[in-house]
């Protein structure tokens, strides 16, 4: 049995807010250690690995795995009615065809229970090994948000360069050109401020600006976003979690 | 121009 309790619903609130719009179905897979997603939307081109930890739940506990098959969209309705700040606690049976939904407002003795039908989904899991990137950047993750949404409105594709010394955004359309580029700083009194490159080799690299656009989405999850990059291989964009994760893996666009 | 690569072409299975 699953029954994991968060402090605030606002966190799977805002994680599926994230992810609902790069994949409808996906399974949840619960286990001792927490919660995982793992889909790839329709176009092959974006993956999706959620993992939220155990010790993000106020209460958890999950006997044997559990796999819920949800739709994203139904999900996110549901988890719409509840409080941001009310408890939310999930609950499902061993081989569960239903995932419940307790939210509890913490201001008075309200308690909402829904319950969504569950899915069988059949999506293969797949094993994605660490890699050695040839550049890592962090920075703030309302700066990555506001700069690609910028850049969007001129071109369809976002070109990353990355030099020891600075991060460079471009975009190039066809009524203009854009581009942004950071240096790497370190603020002490606002951590989440710093932004730091770790560079094994300069990158430059090419992605679709529609797919990032859906990343971003992420943005609430975490002050700050990891960028792993290597020339010609998936880009790696990371929102950590209090315990967890929620990470994108993006194919990257290459010149014909 | 650019031509958007898949993840099958780098994880296998997707």
């Amino acid at each position: 049995m699953l029954e994991g309790k968060f402090e605030e619903a606002s966190l799977l609130k805002k994680v599926v807010e994230s992810i609902k719009d790069s994949v409808q179905l996906c399974n949840f897979v619960c286990s001792e250690h927490g919660i995982t997603v793992q889909a790839v939307d329709d176009s092959r081109v974006l993956l999706v690995s959620l993992l939220i930890g155990n010790e993000v739940f106020s209460d958890y506990r999950c006997d044997r795995n559990i796999t819920l098959g949800v739709d994203l969209k139904s999900f996110a309705k549901i988890i719409r009615c509840g409080g941001n700040d009310d408890y939310l606690t999930l609950i499902a049976e061993d081989s569960p065809d239903s995932v419940t939904l307790v939210f509890e407002d913490k201001n008075s003795d309200r308690i909402s229970e829904y319950s969504l039908k569950l899915m069988e989904i059949d999506n293969e899991f797949l094993k994605i090994d660490d890699m050695d990137y040839d550049s890592v950047i962090k920075m703030p993750s309302i700066d990555f948000q506001k700069i690609c949404r910028d850049l969007s409105t001129l071109s369809e594709s976002l070109q990353i360069l990355i030099t020891k010394d600075s991060i460079k955004f471009m975009a190039e359309g066809e009524t203009g050109n854009g581009s942004v580029i950071l240096k790497p700083r370190t603020d002490i009194d606002k951590p989440e401020q710093s932004i730091t490159v770790k560079l094994n080799n300069a990158v430059n690299s090419t992605f679709g600006l529609k797919y990032i656009a859906d990343i971003v989405k992420g943005t609430s999850l975490s002050n700050q976003i990891v960028i792993k990059i290597s020339n010609r291989t998936p880009a790696l964009f990371e929102y950590k979690l209090q315990s967890g994760y929620l990470r994108f893996y993006l194919a990257p666009k290459f010149e014909d | 121009n650019f031509r958007q690569q898949s993840l099958a072409s780098f994880f296998s299975g997707a």
